[in-house]
């Protein structure tokens, strides 16, 4: 089974 | 006060054409360098980053840094409505609710206004930081277009390998499997036929095709295309626009739970 990751857990927010 | 003009206006309806289908409302930002855009899609998989450079338009005039918030499906709407060879000024009053778009035929015997309403819209810039690539690979935009709707008619994931024989685009669905190789081709007639390969180090990397097909909107902007991956991050696929800017897509890659 694969996970679609977040953008979120690779660019931060500010 | 803005007051942006850009004579190559289709530039503009190309560029929203490219966004609104993966964004629904953004922030577009302007400042001394550029008129700019960077959003996420709803899910949060993907993000696009737009810069068309302040050199790029023939009159650039932006007083104040200024963020206005539009429904990207009514700005398409109103860009719909000039002509592909039309110049479009984009002017805007600070603190102002509204955009106006202005249309002017390239004879100057049509001159259109379309003023539309602006929205707040909370949204935080992302910090996007500087990578090493394990490997860029450019190759014709119509080429990838044309893999992404191959490959999505067969499965919904497509895994991209980088290796020393070349790039694979891998996919597989419940009627089976494609697996397509593309070699690096330097020995074409037109530069922007070439397939470039440069690897640093193997990479393999899942994507969702529907991202990837969202994103081949893009198309008409180059003639080119850049994707770049790296394990462990998502990868880029960047279209130029024309000679003053980029529309760089960023996608989350899927992993194995």
């Amino acid at each position: 089974m694969q996970r679609q990751r977040s953008i979120l857990s690779f660019f931060q927010k500010p | 006060m803005l007051e942006l003009r850009l004579v190559q206006g289709s530039l503009l309806k190309k560029v929203l054409e490219s966004i609104k289908d993966l964004v629904n409302d953004a922030n577009f930002d302007c400042s001394s360098t550029g008129f700019s855009l960077q959003a996420m899609d709803s899910s949060h998989v993907a993000l696009v980053s737009l810069l068309l450079r302040s050199e790029g338009f023939e009159h650039y005039r932006c007083d104040r840094n200024l963020s206005m918030g539009m429904n990207l499906g009514n700005m398409s709407k109103m860009l719909k409505c000039a002509g592909n060879d039309d110049i479009i000024t984009i002017k805007a009053d600070d603190g102002g609710d509204t955009v106006t778009f202005m249309f002017e035929s390239p004879t100057q015997d049509k001159i259109a206004d379309f003023e539309m309403k602006l929205m707040d819209i909370d949204s935080e810039h992302l910090g996007i930081p500087d990578a090493e690539y394990h490997s860029i690979v450019r190759m014709p935009s119509s080429e990838f277009q044309r893999i992404c709707k191959d490959l999505s008619t067969i499965g919904d994931t497509v895994v991209i390998s980088v290796t020393k024989e070349g790039v694979k685009f891998s996919t597989a669905g419940d009627i089976g499997t494609a697996n397509i190789v593309l070699r690096q081709n330097t020995t074409v007639d037109k530069p922007e036929d070439a397939i470039v390969i440069e690897m640093n180090e193997p990479v393999s990397l899942s994507f969702a095709l529907r991202y990837m097909n969202s994103f081949t909107k893009a198309t008409p902007l180059s003639d080119t295309v850049t994707i770049s991956l790296s394990s462990e991050l998502p990868v880029v696929v960047e279209y130029k626009v024309a000679e003053m800017g980029y529309i760089r897509y960023y996608l989350a890659p899927k992993i194995e739970e």
